[in-house]
């Protein structure tokens, strides 16, 4: 799993 | 891009047009908690500290701008031009009870232990809770105007239509993190009492009324 992915949710 | 997703985010800035609408048209804030809103204005902040060092898309770049200056649009509204009309008498959640334990556990249990991490960890955490003093007020009042109503079931469905998001990355894109999920589901939790209450009453026309 991609943490960074998070963060492009708002 | 899924499309919980885009109605949580829609979702989301419904809850923020519907406040605004409320507190400039009525030109009052009463039954809103400045309490909430400051915690959202610090949750806001603490996590798009981001914008200034990572791109992602026009998109989420638009969005994070209009939560944070609205965010700071509202506490304006309530603590400046519409102070007079602010219900401090029963907005007395303690919101250090919050802030506290939210600066804590993001120390402790985070992603990475950066600056930006471990702020971000906390505007999670934070987010999970900040609505209580709102449901709090609500309590305390024993009832909720019918907007006031509405905005909180704007604001309550983003982060459930969210929980779907992640379940849906999970099984599409193998995607997860544990430290959202866990606290979107506290923060849904939060709203369940109160989404009963909607559909079984502000739905079929009546006022937002707790039982005596």
């Amino acid at each position: 799993t991609n943490h960074s992915l998070t963060k492009d949710e708002l | 891009m899924n499309i919980f997703r885009l109605f949580g985010d829609l979702s989301h800035l419904l809850a923020i047009i519907i406040l605004l609408l409320k507190i400039w048209k009525t030109r009052s804030c009463a039954g809103i908690s400045g309490k909430s809103q400051i915690l959202f204005a610090i949750v806001y902040t603490s996590r798009y500290l981001d914008l200034m060092t990572t791109y992602i898309s026009a998109y989420n770049t638009f969005m994070k701008i209009v939560f944070v200056a609205t965010s700071y649009a509202t506490v304006f509204l309530m603590y400046m031009k519409f102070k007079a009309t602010y219900d401090r008498n029963h907005d007395t959640f303690r919101i250090e009870f919050l802030i506290v334990p939210a600066v804590i556990l993001a120390l402790v249990i985070n992603q990475e232990f950066t600056v930006l991490e471990v702020l971000w960890t906390f505007s999670i955490y934070l987010e999970s809770v900040a609505i209580l003093p709102q449901l709090f007020l609500v309590s305390k009042t024993g009832e909720a105007e019918s907007i006031t109503s509405h905005y909180l079931f704007a604001l309550g469905s983003y982060r459930a239509l969210y929980l779907l998001n992640w379940v849906y990355r999970y099984y599409a894109e193998d995607h997860y993190d544990l430290i959202a999920i866990v606290a979107g589901l506290v923060q849904t939790v939060l709203y369940c009492d109160f989404f009963y209450l909607y559909i079984t009453k502000v739905l079929k026309g009546k006022k937002l009324q707790l039982p005596a």
